[in-house]
């Protein structure tokens, strides 16, 4: 899901 | 990549860059908060753990160490410099930062959006951002009025993550399943602890004056 998301922001 | 998040990352990158202009030009951190300084070298250092892991693209790995870096040089610049260190605030720069520490990783293992060790840091590196700035602006209102470029690196700190709000809300509506509230709400309490900075500092630019805190 969404959270999974590698974490794409600074 | 939207604009509102590259105009918030390079807007945080000039913070970072006036901050070490003044440092280095004046060979002074006078009106500055080391304390606020090593929150957001632990800010970063704590964001930052997939730094290895996950490759997002180049620009986010060389920023992520651009961040990491410049906090530990002005920590340590503020610490072991000589000259520098001389001209630090410590009587008037006497935040209890630990309990900002302390209380934000309750509420990162209390509230996050996975309990994994990545994930419970990350929170914790985005409650301690909302907050890193109290101990500046302590200082600021202790210290009375300050020079320009301290005027001018916490203007550009506090404006980065109110540009971060409009990319979280132009990607709520352009991504399907794009859901951040943790960074969201977080930084909605960060940009609103600037609000009264960003009055005195407009008044300041108004007016012409010098920027002055209330006691």
């Amino acid at each position: 899901d969404a959270n999974d998301v590698a974490k794409d922001e600074l | 990549m939207n604009i509102f998040r590259f105009a918030g990352d390079m807007t945080h990158l000039i913070s970072i860059l006036v901050l070490l202009l003044k440092i280095y030009a004046t060979k002074s951190c006078s009106g500055i908060s080391l304390k606020t300084q090593e929150l957001y070298a632990l800010v970063f250092l704590t964001r930052y753990l997939d730094l290895f892991t996950d490759f997002i693209s180049v620009y986010n790995t060389v920023m992520k160490l651009v961040f990491i870096a410049s906090s530990l040089a002005i920590v340590w610049c503020m610490r072991m410099h000589g000259l520098v260190k001389r001209s630090y605030d410590k009587e008037l720069d006497t935040f209890r930062h630990y309990l900002l520490v302390a209380g934000c990783f309750a509420l990162a293992v209390l509230v996050n959006e996975k309990f994994t060790f990545q994930e419970i840091f990350w929170a914790f590196s985005i409650y301690l951002e909302a907050v890193a700035i109290l101990p500046q602006l302590v200082l600021l209102q202790r210290s009375g009025n300050v020079d320009n470029l301290t005027g001018q690196y916490i203007f550009f700190l506090g404006a980065y993550r109110a540009l971060y709000l409009l990319n979280w809300i132009y990607r709520y509506f352009t991504e399907v399943r794009f859901s951040r509230w943790i960074a969201c709400v977080s930084g909605i309490v960060q940009t609103g602890l600037y609000a009264d900075f960003f009055y005195y500092y407009f008044l300041s630019w108004k007016n012409n004056a010098k920027l002055q805190l209330p006691a």
